[in-house]
């Protein structure tokens, strides 16, 4: 699904170069599920971004169901991101003026989803990520675990083909953070490919491929054994 | 320095009533050290917030170094929060168009410090979280985990009696966590009170007492053994 050959990302501050990715190389089937770690600053972020159609490299190719990334202009894609990404942001990106319940139905709204089906399907996704009592509420009325939700339904309205979550259980406690992996397995189950940036091992051990990044490079990429 | 008892928070919102804090009641000693865990939505962030005097409870009493927070008006508890308390907020609340070493650098503007003596202290304390390197970059050029790290010095910028931590090593890697939990361990030493609130265990453990929260209440208040 996301073939990525020596992706390259630079910052340039004054004098000052910020090599956020240095070439980046790997290969995800169709069907993947697999961590990225690293520490604070080695680009998963960047990399993450890069791969939504979010961000453009400075160097290297990326193709993505078949779709060069290279070649699509902002509205290409913009298309390619509603068509085929679930993004969940590492700052939620929630919009504040509307509700748990209209936020999870944007992307559909975009999408030309009837309004009667978006509802529907915005509050299966709620009560799923159990936020079933918290509908009603604006981000600024919902805990920061409770927000991450939010914005993990709001990524998964429009089943995407490739879900692209970055730290999606950072402000999870563990009983709930096992319920959105279980989540997350019941998607990939049904084909969904899956990429998650975290810094927990136990969220990495619970996908099938462990991407390790230092430094805006890729210096590990092994399977989880039991996979 | 913290005597909290009975507090209650309730948001009403049409016909619904949340107990954000249904009755909580604890004290912490000069120069304690205690983390607060607890389910998503459990009443941790309101709590700080409270302690904080950043928000004020429906019910109960809350005294902090002797003063008396009920008693005090807006402008009181603003002068309480520069004197007295260091937060560290879940969401970071990082100025956008200020620098690293300026959004450290404001508490002590605040405070009156000399603007060389403060600007020696902003980046002493970056370079304390390992951000040396990032200090004139403003926060949407900075990774998550660097945002947290600016958001750690800036609450420690005028030397705070008591920190407040809401979730300081969420979205940072093993490695950092742990020099930010030597960091705050040197801090205590030196007789800083702190409370932190965590959602991962290894991160509780590092302090001197567990204080469990569950639907708005203390569950569970337990010294961590080895100290
Ligand atoms: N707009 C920018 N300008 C300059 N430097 C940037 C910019 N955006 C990111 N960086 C730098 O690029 C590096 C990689 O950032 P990135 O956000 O990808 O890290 P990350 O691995 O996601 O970190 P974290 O785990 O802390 O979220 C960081 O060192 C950061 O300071
Ligand atoms: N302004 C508000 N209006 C209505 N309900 C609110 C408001 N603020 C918070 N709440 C509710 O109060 C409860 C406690 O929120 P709080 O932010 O204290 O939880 P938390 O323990 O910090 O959670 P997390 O671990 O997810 O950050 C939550 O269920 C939340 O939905
Ligand atoms: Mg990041
Ligand atoms: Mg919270």
């Amino acid at each position: 699904l996301i073939e990525a050959r020596d992706l390259v990302k630079t910052y340039i501050m004054g004098d000052e170069e910020v090599h956020a990715l240095a070439g980046v190389t790997f290969t995800i089937p169709h069907g993947g599920y697999a961590a990225v770690i690293g520490p604070s600053g080695s680009g998963k972020s960047t990399l993450m971004n890069i791969i939504g159609g979010l961000d453009t490299p400075g160097g290297g190719a990326l193709v993505i169901n078949g779709a060069d990334l290279g070649a699509l202009d902002d509205a290409g894609l913009a298309g390619f991101r509603n068509r085929t990404i679930g993004f969940v942001f590492q700052s939620f990106n929630l919009l504040p003026r509307l509700t748990a319940l209209e936020n999870v139905e944007l992307p559909m709204m975009y999408a030309g989803v009837a309004p009667a089906e978006r509802r529907l399907r915005a509050g299966a996704l709620l009560d799923r990520v159990g936020l079933g009592q918290r509908k009603t509420h604006r981000p600024t009325q919902l805990s920061g675990g409770q927000q991450q939700r939010v914005a993990i339904a709001r990524a998964l309205a429009c089943r995407p083909a490739l879900l692209l979550a970055d730290e999606p259980t950072g402000a999870l406690d563990t009983a709930t953070t096992e319920e959105i992996l279980r989540l997350f397995a019941d998607l990939n189950a049904e084909g969904v490919t899956i990429l998650i940036v975290t810094h927990e091992m136990d969220v990495a051990r619970a996908t099938h491929r462990i991407i390790e990044m230092r430094d805006g490079r890729i210096v590990a990429d092994n399977p989880v054994p039991h996979h």
